[in-house]
């Protein structure tokens, strides 16, 4: 999670709340 | 003396808090003792990516998050999740566990592949958090002033963040008043762990630089 596209894409897919795609 | 208001964000930002945990079922893999390198690795990966779900789940739960700038949500959480992780892992390492567990746990980090240089400052981290004793509710405090931080990187609405961690700060401060009343210096220690977890932060960074460049 230190990557920041990773962080990034992890965050921004939880905060529209998909979670499982 | 804490408003009626005020203690109606300390129980939402509490409930939240407590809602949104690491689920079990990647708890119980870390406690398996039997495997390798690699698998460990992905573990941790995993565990790290779940942290960051369940802190985005929590932040969407703090009052007056969701009215902030669309960006501005995103850099405050790109730009504390690393801390709002060592947080939740020092909280969690720091709880009583059954006998062995935190050595499982230790090891799994020591043999993450990070350098020793960064783990002795992480492990001083997590240490210092376990002798505050902090309460839930001052834990989940500390996690949202943590989260509300303005200077991070990318922040437009500078005040508008600000505002809300003011917030925060005041109901904390009177919270620790009311529950440690033995000890005046209460509130400044938690704010001096925050100080810690920017020095951490930093050192992550130039680790994840360094694993890149070799």
């Amino acid at each position: 999670p230190g990557n920041s596209i990773g962080l990034e894409a992890i965050i921004r897919k939880a905060l529209m709340g998909k979670y499982d795609d | 003396e804490i408003t009626k208001e005020q203690r109606a964000l300390i129980k939402a930002i509490l409930d939240a808090y407590n809602r949104h945990q690491i689920p079990q079922d990647v708890t119980k893999k870390l406690l398996q003792e039997q495997y390798s390198a690699e698998e460990n690795f992905l573990l941790l990966t995993e565990v790290a990516t779940s942290q960051v779900q369940v802190l985005v789940e929590f932040t969407k739960n703090i009052p007056g998050f969701l009215s902030l700038d669309r960006e501005d949500q995103i850099a405050l959480l790109k730009g504390s999740a690393v801390e709002a992780m060592f947080l939740r892992s020092a909280q969690v390492l720091s709880k009583k566990m059954p006998s062995g567990y935190t050595e499982v746990l230790e090891e799994r980090i020591r043999k993450s592949g990070m350098s020793e240089e960064f783990m002795t400052p992480m492990f001083n981290f997590y240490k210092s958090i376990g002798e505050l004793h902090m309460t839930q509710d001052e834990q989940a405090l500390l996690t949202t002033i943590t989260i509300l931080t303005p200077d991070r990187p990318y922040v437009k609405s500078h005040e508008a963040v600000e505002r809300l961690q003011e917030t925060m700060l005041d109901v904390l401060r009177k919270l620790c008043v009311l529950q440690h009343p033995q000890e005046p210096q209460y509130f400044a220690r938690l704010l001096g762990r925050l100080t810690e977890l920017r020095t951490l932060h930093h050192y992550h960074v130039e680790m994840l630089t360094s694993w890149k460049t070799n």
